[in-house]
């Protein structure tokens, strides 16, 4: 099944 | 003191249109640079980020930077009070919790201006390392929102894949499937209704289609939209928004479980 990954698991909280 | 007009204040009202449906709030920065805005949507799947340079105003000043929290609903309802030919002036005191907006006709008979209660937010900011990315693709915004639209019937997601003969769009689902090609412009007319690919190597990603609809309400801001995409990174779906800024919007790619 095809999950919608997180923009936060590509860029880092500054 | 923060001041900021703009004659065409109807880039301002076409802003929150490309804004209001994925945040509900989200936080304007000020500084002498200019205004800029970065918010991912209440899911974190998607990241918006606006940028509005000071030389774009007709009258800009900002003393001290400043970060305004604002609801874009009610943002947007102050909005709609504005003409599209009115010219828009937002301004607010440092360290004030309210932000006026002030609309005037053209001819200056008219002249409106509404104060709108700022809100604390707690500000969420990523780092966007730069990015070469494997392909760009720069093709009318009318139709990236058309294909978005159309391919949003046969699934949840879509398929982009690029490749140097073109790009393609395509989505499946119990109805079946959809596939739209678009190859390279070999010449045109007018430079916003061309199709450009520039490709290091070939792509293939899947997207959400509800996000990607979401960012098509951009489309009245300009002509031509570009797609950057790189394996396994979000796509940047950029509109530039005439000779003021950009919107742009980071999707991340959908994975297999």
């Amino acid at each position: 099944k095809e999950l919608q990954s997180k923009i936060t698991k590509y860029y880092y909280h500054i | 003191m923060f001041e900021a007009r703009l004659l065409q204040g109807s880039l301002l009202k076409k802003v929150m249109e490309a804004l209001k449906e994925l945040l509900n709030e989200a936080a304007w920065d000020c500084s002498d640079a200019g205004i800029q805005l970065q918010a991912m949507d209440n899911s974190h799947v998607s990241l918006v980020s606006l940028n509005l340079r000071a030389e774009g105003f007709d009258k800009y000043r900002c003393d001290r930077n400043l970060s305004m929290g604002m609801n874009l609903g009610s943002m947007s309802k102050i909005l709609k009070c504005a003409s599209n030919e009115d010219i828009i002036t937002i301004k607010a005191q440092d360290n004030a919790d309210t932000v006026t907006f002030v609309f005037e006709s053209p001819d200056q008979d008219k002249v409106s201006d509404y104060e709108m209660k700022l809100m604390n937010l707690d500000q969420e900011h990523l780092g966007i390392p730069e990015t070469d990315y494997a392909c760009t693709i720069r093709l009318p915004s009318s139709e990236f929102a058309r294909i978005c639209r159309d391919l949003s019937q046969f699934g949840e997601s879509m398929v982009i894949s690029c490749t140097k003969e073109g790009v393609r769009f395509s989505a499946t689902g119990d109805i079946g499937t959809g596939n739209i090609k678009l190859a390279q412009s070999a010449k045109v007319d007018k430079e916003e209704e061309a199709v450009v690919i520039e490709m290091q190597e070939p792509v293939s990603l899947t997207f959400a289609c509800r996000y990607l609809n979401s960012f098509t309400k951009a489309t009245s801001l300009s002509k031509s939209v570009q797609l950057s995409m790189s394996p396994e990174v979000p796509l940047v779906v950029e509109y530039k928004i005439e000779d003021i800024g950009h919107v742009r919007y980071y999707l991340a790619p959908k994975i297999e479980d």
